[in-house]
């Protein structure tokens, strides 16, 4: 921080913010807990797992970014309806999400994720990490799948979710911001609206500072994200010019 | 902006493209 004050909030500020980021959180989160209880957790068949085993990478790599470009676009929108996103400069909400969106699908995640399975929602039914073996990224697969677990261990309510989501999305040590001081600002509140939260469910002592752990994993994903991404682009750069979601494109540099 | 495009138009949209 460049030593400004703390913004001076009251109880009841953050008791608000945290009521408006959860509502955000729930209007945009994708699948809602009852959706996903519908869903009856159906794992793959063996089957079903042979058939995405035996897709061409490129088909496996298209399907992914497809579903990751629709989980973006619902991140998107959690973003705009954050209080004080919208107000920020627009260089900023862009250099944010460009940051900041493939780390909350992340964090999304584990509210889509069996633990005791090792399986996540996917296209439609449950998914092993197996299912994505053509991806030919074991490694960054079961490194997301750890990622998830951890989440998972953590048992967040939706309330604090959201606020780590919105935490995530407002981190004003992203490279390009113009106008930091703002995003700081903002950042500074979500977090104690966190803290609020966890302290009031009765939380303990450590939770703030294991979920300060996961955003260095995040990044760390999110940057093997990228090399896996440029690697298959170098093999494949008309599946990729072509068959890509111009948004996933436009977010990773494609 | 142009770099961006899709991004700027998500952002100024008052509903999203994706069915909330």
């Amino acid at each position: 921080s460049d030593g400004d004050p703390l913004p001076t909030v009251s109880m009841e500020d953050l008791d608000h913010l945290a009521q408006g980021v959860s509502k955000s959180h729930l209007e945009t989160c994708q699948y809602l807990g009852a959706e996903l209880q519908q869903t009856s957790w159906q794992n793959f068949l063996q089957d079903e797992v042979k058939s995405y085993q035996s897709k061409p990478a490129e088909v496996m790599w298209q399907l992914c970014a497809v579903k990751i470009t629709e989980a973006i676009q619902y991140v998107v929108e959690f973003a705009k309806r954050i209080d004080g996103f919208m107000d920020l400069c627009q260089n900023d909400q862009i250099v944010l999400l460009k940051a900041g969106s493939l780390e909350v699908v992340l964090v999304r995640m584990c509210r889509l994720f069996d633990s005791q399975k090792n399986t996540v929602y996917f296209d439609g039914k449950f998914a092993g990490p197996d299912v994505f073996r053509a991806l030919g990224c074991d490694d960054l697969v079961s490194a997301v799948f750890d990622f998830s677990r951890g989440m998972c261990s953590l048992r967040l309510t939706e309330d604090e979710l959201a606020l780590f989501s919105a935490s995530v999305l407002l981190s004003a040590d992203r490279s390009w911001l113009q106008e930091k001081l703002q995003v700081e600002k903002l950042q500074q509140k979500t977090q104690l609206a966190l803290q609020h939260v966890l302290q009031k469910n009765q939380r303990e002592e450590g939770a703030l500072n294991k979920l300060r752990c996961k955003v260095s994993a995040l990044r760390s994903l999110v940057i093997r994200h990228s090399e896996k991404l440029s690697a298959f682009r170098a093999l494949h750069p008309d599946t990729v010019r072509t068959l890509f979601p111009p948004l996933y494109k436009e977010l990773f540099g494609a | 902006k142009e770099k961006h495009k899709i991004l700027h138009q998500l952002l100024q949209n008052s509903t999203s493209p994706v069915d909330l």
